[in-house]
């Protein structure tokens, strides 16, 4: 029963330009550790941007979405089959690492890379 | 201040908020190293943090990506301070000082890339002007009559500061040792051009930062997960809500 999800692909109405606006997309976010009550012991950096991905994911999965297959079949069951099985969700989908400088326990100072930091990409799955 | 080697207390650190999501590696490591609530630390000032800031603003952006063109070779660099500073008696021109490094027991095991001694090579005090080293301290024994400075490689970084790299001795003599690991050293200073021997005192410029450890690590867990016990400080700001932080929820 594909065409019943084709008529979203084929006539973008005003409403689908609205969707289209809060699609899953990733949103800049700055905190301070300040902010996170950690500064006592980060010495740098002093801000963090982690970023966020925040949207609806739409029916049709585009590509730029990075999604896996599982997230079409989920999206179709959705709408199809059982209405209380979720829409796939906007999450990130490529993290960036970050570097910390803090101050440990025992005096000692130490630099350290984070992996899994910042948000670079999402994707809805 | 910095620059001005000087030891101070933070005072009482807040409590951390209860965080809103599951503990991440990042919180779970970062207050594996942080100070518990109870803890109070030395905070330190002066040249060691200056090393560090310098060592982080060539490896990291302002917003902390690491640079492309990095050089440390590693994915953490850890500075240790002496446990032990113990001054020796004076002998002719020579002030010598024992100091004692403590390799905490890390729970996880880092693959150890380098490490080296950072020291003071020149000491002015004064009209006096003294050169100085610094020995692997090594216990007598009848068959080894070798000076501590084994095989370790100098390196001038700086007008002030050597590099030695010890990364063999620590290797074969500390890192998978099972007790206490403490590395031990002697930094001896030569007085220079002055027939009057320079006095000493025990809270004199030769006990604050002359010397400092310098660890290249690397993590050598991959998964973000770790399976080891949460963090005590963990476990108390999470009010105890162990069986949520627990969780493996991936």
């Amino acid at each position: 029963q594909v065409d019943s999800v084709a008529p979203e692909v084929s006539t973008p109405s005003q409403e689908q330009d609205e969707s289209k606006n809060n699609q899953c997309s990733l949103h800049p976010y700055t905190v301070s550790f300040r902010q996170l009550g950690w500064d006592h012991w980060i010495i740098a950096p002093h801000h963090y941007t982690p970023n966020y991905c925040k949207g609806t994911c739409p029916r049709v999965l585009h590509y730029g979405l990075n999604s896996p297959n599982h997230a079409i079949i989920q999206s179709l069951i959705n709408k199809l089959v059982n209405q209380s099985i979720p829409q796939p969700s906007c999450v990130p989908y490529k993290y960036d690492a970050m570097s910390v400088l803090l101050i440990e326990a025992n005096g000692s100072i130490l630099y350290k890379e984070h992996e899994g930091m910042v948000a670079q990409s999402c994707t809805c799955r | 201040e910095v620059g001005q080697p000087a030891i101070t207390f933070l005072p009482e650190s807040p409590t951390l908020p209860p965080a809103e999501t599951p503990t991440m590696p990042f919180v779970e490591k970062l207050l594996e190293e942080a100070p518990g609530k109870e803890q109070r630390k030395p905070y330190l000032q002066g040249l060691p943090l200056q090393y560090m800031l310098e060592l982080y603003q060539r490896s990291a952006d302002s917003d902390g990506h690491p640079r492309e063109n990095r050089t440390i070779g590693a994915t953490m660099v850890r500075l240790l301070m002496p446990s032990a500073n113990v001054a020796r008696p004076l002998r002719g021109s020579w002030h010598t000082r024992l100091l004692n490094f403590l390799l905490e027991r890390n729970r996880v095991a880092y693959q150890l890339v380098r490490a080296t001694m950072v020291y003071r090579h020149q000491l002015h005090l004064a009209r006096f002007s003294l050169s100085c080293h610094v020995e692997l301290w090594v216990p007598k024994s009848p068959n080894n009559h070798s000076s501590g400075r084994g095989s370790s490689q100098l390196s001038l970084m700086s007008q002030t500061w050597t590099e030695m790299d010890i990364t063999q001795h620590i290797r074969q003599k500390l890192w998978n040792h099972k007790g206490r690991r403490v590395l031990r050293l002697r930094f001896m200073c030569q007085q220079q051009n002055n027939s009057e021997v320079l006095e000493f005192h025990q809270h004199d410029t030769l006990s604050m930062d002359i010397a400092f450890l310098l660890l290249h690590l690397n993590d050598t867990h991959k998964t973000a997960w770790k399976a080891e016990l949460l963090p005590s400080g963990l476990e108390e700001f999470m009010g105890g809500e162990s069986s949520l932080l627990s969780r493996k929820a991936r």
